[in-house]
């Protein structure tokens, strides 16, 4: 929040559509703006009705550079929208940038619904927020406005002013929380590098982490790669074809830097996977014998990159060869000739050669708490 | 060595963006021997606040995330609004 308490001293508010974009329907930006408004109201005892003329608590508008406020917005890109906390006069009113290209849901330009919800947090008192997974961060990203929930950070925040909903509601999913690098019983997604960096992944959100670095760079996977999939299941670098692939139920993605490659995303069984194989848990590649393992279930797989074909004699369980592992490898990583294998919230280090255990380990040793 | 074309831009465009959104005034009057600039201290201040690596120079991932579309109310007190 902005601090001393600064919110509206009413929960019926009022708000007035000045203009419109004419990059949409007016009927699309009607319903970006009242769904955007919604965001709040549901978790809060907020009540907002539209009024179409005289001076609302809420007035919004699309301008372009100097547009009255003395802060001129800036062109396309950069800042797409401002919005003022509460007060009298221009207190709540939120402007949108008309050099942007706002679109209804499409993710090749900027959603209203999202950046309309975003400014209305400030206009109802929020200030940005350090936690990359909120609305309240300062930063776009792409959300789906059909399937959008306020995150649990931002629930929070507006609460604290205002209160709960004590009106019932249609239970339905539950805010999202930003995943904690500090929780010890956190169970990653996958573990990969990527050009010398490990990236960890959990739900919508990665880690990066350079040796270079004490500090995890956590941000949204979709800002990385806006066409990759959030929760995937494994991921792994080629370091021979400098890609990193991603895994999710039977496709994969494979990336260039920040690049999509042509014809993905694929099928899995490109890989050679048979069609019984409707995922994969975990993935490593092993840059000496330029080996990918697929482990499936209590299996694992064996992918030949240079010849391209699978290896003969898998699957095999995978405690044949990583002595003792007889529960389920939920992320894979080859790391300085180890092989790492995450169960849970612990991670085992392997000799890929000899199959012999070293340490038990927990996520901390490579993500640190910070 | 005198600082690339593409170097200087980058700086101008961070100090913009730390003038925009985190209150950086003109430097201005000679810099103590072993001081901190305003500008590296409102660096460091936004990549707390971005839970980047906290350098104080203009890293490859703090231009990155400078470049990226946002929201544009400033994160400075909120009083100069009202």
């Amino acid at each position: 929040t902005f601090g001393n308490n600064l919110k509206w001293q009413t929960n019926t508010l009022t708000y007035r559509i000045e203009n419109y974009t004419p990059d949409m329907s007016q009927a699309e930006v009607d319903y970006s703006i009242e769904k955007a408004l919604q965001v709040w109201a549901k978790v809060t005892p907020l009540k907002f009705t539209r009024i179409y003329s005289g001076i609302a608590d809420i007035m919004i508008s699309f301008g372009s550079r100097d547009h009255g406020d003395f802060y001129p917005f800036d062109g396309p890109d950069g800042t797409l929208a401002h919005a003022f906390a509460p007060s009298s006069g221009i207190g709540g009113d939120a402007h949108f940038d008309e050099d942007e290209k706002f679109t209804f849901r499409s993710n090749t330009g900027y959603v209203l619904f999202m950046v309309a919800a975003h400014e209305f947090g400030h206009s109802l008192g929020l200030s940005h927020s350090d936690d990359p997974g909120a609305l309240m961060y300062p930063h776009y990203s792409y959300g789906n406005p059909d399937t959008f929930i306020l995150p649990r950070d931002d629930v929070k925040g507006i609460q604290s002013l205002y209160g709960g909903n004590e009106e019932p509601i249609a239970p339905g999913p539950t805010a999202p929380t930003t995943p904690d690098a500090c929780d010890s019983t956190m169970v990653l997604d996958a573990v990969a590098t990527l050009r010398g960096e490990m990236l960890f992944f959990k739900d919508r959100f990665l880690w990066r982490h350079s040796q270079q670095s004490s500090t995890p760079q956590q941000t949204l996977i979709a800002n990385i790669w806006s066409s990759a999939p959030d929760n995937i299941d494994a991921a792994f670098e080629s370091l021979e074809s400098d890609q990193v692939f991603l895994f999710k139920g039977s496709r994969v993605w494979a990336f260039s830097g920040y690049d999509l490659q042509a014809n993905y995303p694929k099928s899995i069984t490109s890989f050679g996977l048979p069609r019984t194989v409707k995922k994969v848990d975990a993935a490593l590649y092993e840059p000496q014998s330029r080996k990918i393992f697929f482990f499936v279930g209590k299996n694992y797989y064996s992918y030949d990159d240079v010849r391209k074909t699978m290896d003969k004699g898998f699957p095999k369980r995978v405690d044949e060869t990583f002595s003792g592992m007889t529960s389920q490898v939920t992320a894979a990583l080859q790391h300085r000739g180890f092989t790492y294998l995450y169960s849970g919230p612990y991670m085992h280090e392997y000799s890929l050669r000899s199959g012999r255990l070293y340490r038990v380990l927990r996520n901390n040793y490579f993500l640190p708490c910070s | 060595m005198p600082l690339s074309q593409d170097n200087m831009e980058e700086e101008q465009f961070a100090e913009s963006y730390l003038k925009k959104f985190y209150n950086l005034t003109e430097e201005t009057g000679p810099l103590l021997r072993g001081g901190v600039s305003p500008k590296t201290k409102k660096l460091m201040e936004m990549q707390k606040f971005f839970q980047l690596q906290i350098t104080g120079t203009l890293d490859a991932d703090t231009l990155d995330l400078m470049k990226r579309p946002r929201c544009g109310v400033p994160d400075v007190d909120i009083a100069q609004f009202s």
